[in-house]
Formats: C-alpha cells, sequence, structure tokens
C-alpha cells in the first residue's frame, strides 16, 4: 500500500514541475514574441500585474471591514455611555435643585449628530 | 481528503494559469493586439492609483478607530465621576 | 468589474471617514 502511496506521490509531484515547466516555456515564448517596448508592456507582465492587484485589493477589503464594525461598535458604546451619564447629571439635577443651562444650538446639533 | 481537495485545486489553479497563457500566446495576431494591451496596461496603472488612494483611506479609518476608542475610554471616566458624585 | 469594486468601496470608506469625524465633533462638543 505504501509502495502505491508513494508512486502517487512521485507521479503528483511530476505533474506539477512538469505543469511549471509548460508555463515558463510559454510565458518564455511570449516574453520574446512581445518584448516589453516603450510604455507597453508583455501580456504575461499584464496577467501578473493583474493577478496582483487583484490580491491587493482583496487584502485591503479584508482590511477594511473589521475597522468599520469596530467603529461601529465604539460608537455605539459613546453613545450608551453619553445616554448613561446624561441620566445621571438629570438626576443629580433633581436631587440638588440645581437649574443646568439649556443646551445651545451646537449641543442641540450635536445630539442630532450622535443620534 | 482535504489534503487532495487542496492538491487538485493546486494542478486545477496552474492549469488555468497555463490556459490563460496559452490563450495569450497568439494574441499577437489579434488585430490591434498593441492598443488592447496599452489600455490594459493604462487601466492597471489606473486601478493600482485607486488602490493607493483605498489604502490611505483605510490609514486614515484606522486612525479614526484609535480617536473613537479614546473618546470612549474619557467618557466613561467622566462616567464614572458623575456616578462617584451622585 | 474589478474597478468598479475600488471604487465601490473607496466611496464606502471615504462616507465612513466623514461620518466619524462628524460624529467625533459631535461628541466632542458635548463632552465640553
Amino acid at each position: 500500500m505504501e509502495e502505491e502511496v508513494d508512486k502517487l506521490e512521485l507521479m503528483f509531484q511530476k505533474a506539477d514541475s512538469d505543469l511549471d515547466y509548460i508555463q515558463y516555456r510559454l510565458e518564455y515564448e511570449i516574453k520574446t514574441n512581445h518584448p516589453d517596448s516603450a510604455g507597453e508592456k508583455n501580456p504575461v507582465t499584464l496577467l501578473q500585474e493583474l493577478s496582483a492587484i487583484k490580491s491587493r485589493f482583496q487584502t485591503l477589503h479584508e482590511r477594511f471591514k473589521p475597522i468599520a464594525d469596530e467603529q461601529k461598535e465604539t460608537k455605539s458604546r459613546i453613545c450608551a455611555t453619553f445616554n448613561k451619564t446624561m441620566t445621571v447629571i438629570q438626576e443629580l439635577q433633581k436631587q440638588t435643585d440645581l437649574e443646568l443651562s439649556p443646551l445651545t444650538e451646537e449641543e442641540k446639533t450635536a445630539v442630532q449628530q450622535l443620534k | 481528503s482535504s489534503d487532495l481537495d487542496q492538491l487538485c485545486s493546486h494542478i486545477n489553479e496552474k492549469i488555468g494559469n497555463i490556459k490563460k497563457s496559452l490563450s495569450l500566446r497568439n494574441c499577437g495576431q489579434v488585430p490591434n493586439s498593441k492598443t488592447i494591451l496599452s489600455k490594459i496596461g493604462d487601466e492597471i496603472m489606473v486601478i493600482n492609483e485607486l488602490l493607493n488612494k483605498l489604502e490611505i483611506e483605510i490609514q486614515f479609518q484606522e486612525q479614526t478607530t484609535n480617536s473613537l476608542k479614546e473618546l470612549c475610554a474619557s467618557l466613561e471616566e467622566d462616567y464614572k465621576d458623575v456616578e462617584h458624585l451622585k | 468589474t474589478l474597478k468598479d469594486n475600488v471604487n465601490i468601496l473607496l466611496d464606502k470608506a471615504s462616507l465612513e471617514s466623514q461620518e466619524s469625524i462628524g460624529f467625533i465633533k459631535a461628541a466632542k462638543v458635548l463632552m465640553k
């Protein structure tokens, strides 16, 4: 059984290196037929650059998503803490009969913004 | 079986790349191939520029996230103070 | 296309940034 597995492994390795060699020969031929010239890249280079920008976009996309989620979570925590703080301040206000000055326009806008 | 799946996708990916290269092999015979290639080259440059902008935007987002966290921490301190006052 | 996707994500990121800047400003006003 083991011998069979080794044989199979060798076959896969050979197939892998054959595929690499075919790829190499094709790219070599295309580069030879289409040498880079001023301002124009050969198709193989373009293909490589294309896959590079695809993977770069994928990386940035994966980097962006957790940041957006974390911001959303932090903002809701800020709003919740604001609300709690305002509630306690209003209780203190009642207890001390201290009249706080009403919210200014700027503060009212800010409250709307937070909501 | 997952190893075999991985091996299979590995080999398929290489075959896919070879097919792409094969389709490019005769692109010289496509009329206007030079124009098409140079357009593709230009488009790749434009997308790279956009990705540069996106990267800067994401870095800014990371800084903004830190500011929000600092704000949140300071606000929670304020809340503790008010609770203490009460 | 890839270019469209990059533009969509770029727009989304800059929108989020503007929202966050406004949020931080408002919070600082109320914290004064």
